[in-house]
């Protein structure tokens, strides 16, 4: 289902071009649950960003459910986004001025939901994530790991078939990661969904069924538990 | 040299108070190294910013050796800060079209120092961290764990004697993680550095010779190791 050919992705802030990502590639069929790991800097962050259809490679081939996105139009690709991705930030990307449960129920305004049934499923989510007393709060009036749980709880309001998440537990402690995890896998087993976790932790790396390491913007390894 | 006693916060920010402190009370001497725990929204942060000179309580006391900051005004709370905390915030708190290195000068501009030294000393920060070479990037140039570790170097640069760190690993992969906590050791040891260090991960938390607990609001555990 997520068919990556040899892609590359370069920067060129001015100055040195920087090579997040030099030669990847590896297909993630649908149902599987992934962990990405590698070192800070290594191109975890930018291949879950092509994947999630958020950048272009700088060359190469990225076919999600047998589709070519690179012909695909802006609009195109925000349409792919909001049916068939769920994506937790690195940093949240919650918007400021809105309220958690207004933040959750965005992913919904390309879905034909109606405004009432948004609501429903926003609450629903945030109950999932143990935040529901604080449905009317904005991200500034919410503590690190709340604001990470309300990332969480927009990512999987869409039932989108393809779940990625980048450091999804990293301000969470132990128990709540634990159950965020659970949460996950049993999306995995019972909704079928496809899951990518990028994670620095070995302990929610082992939720997976098979670890992805990178390391200098290429795969390093590729390793399936049975 | 930090004596918290009876502190709390209450937020208001429109319906329910919140309770984020309850009633804390805590002295911590010079050159302790200490973890502090416990659940996603229990009050950690709060309490950081509060004993970092960033928030007044609602009631209750704080010295800062020997002196009561709830007097001060928030210039000489400014001042404070410049001068004797290095704080790594939980969100990084990068100021975002500035280059790394600008970023990291910034907590010495209260302390007198030259352009051509504050330069030196961001540099030197920079590369204790392993980003020299990522000196003139700005933030959304960088890898989450990259931004985390010109936090880490900001909290560092100006040399002052407290050293308050939210969450300083989330972004960071183990190996990166150690290296992070060995050097706060060092800083502790051979600096005489009084450390704080919020996180959720035992591992870390077991570099400190005491671990302070908290949940909803208060302290509920407070142990040294021998
Ligand atoms: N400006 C605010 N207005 C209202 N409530 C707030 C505000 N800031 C924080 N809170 C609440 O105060 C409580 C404590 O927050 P705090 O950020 O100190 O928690 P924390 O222990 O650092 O959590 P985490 O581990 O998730 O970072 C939380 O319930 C949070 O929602
Ligand atoms: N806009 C940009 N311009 C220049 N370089 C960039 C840009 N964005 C990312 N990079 C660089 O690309 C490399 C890979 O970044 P990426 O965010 O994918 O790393 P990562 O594996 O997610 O790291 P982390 O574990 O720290 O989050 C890093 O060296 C980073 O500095
Ligand atoms: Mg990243
Ligand atoms: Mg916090």
């Amino acid at each position: 289902m997520i068919a990556v050919e040899n892609i590359r992705r370069v920067y060129t802030p001015g100055g040195t071009p920087v090579v997040a990502l030099n030669d990847v590639s590896l297909n993630i069929g649908t149902g599987e649950f992934v962990a990405v790991m590698g070192p800070s800097g290594s191109g975890k962050s930018t291949f879950m960003h092509i994947i999630g259809c958020l950048d272009r490679p700088t060359s190469g081939a990225y076919r999600l459910d047998g589709e070519d996105v690179s012909g695909f139009s802006k609009d195109k690709l925000a349409e792919v986004r909001g049916k068939k991705i769920g994506f937790v930030f690195q940093g949240f990307n919650l918007i400021p001025r809105t309220t958690a449960v207004e933040n959750v129920e965005l992913p919904m305004l390309y879905n034909g939901f109606e405004a009432k049934e948004r609501r429903r499923r926003a609450l629903e989510a945030l109950i999932t994530v143990g935040l529901e007393e604080k449905a009317d709060r904005r991200p500034n009036e919410l503590s690190g790991g709340q604001q990470q749980r309300v990332a969480i709880a927009r990512a999987i309001v869409n039932d989108a078939l393809i779940m990625l998440a980048d450091e999804p537990t990293g301000n969470l402690d132990t128990k709540t990661s634990q159950e965020i995890m659970e949460l996950f896998v049993r999306l995995n087993r019972e909704a079928g969904k496809t899951i990518i976790v990028v994670t620095h932790e070995p302990d929610i790396a082992s939720y997976a069924k098979r670890t992805v390491r990178f390391r200098d913007g290429n795969i390093t390894k590729d390793e399936r538990k049975w």
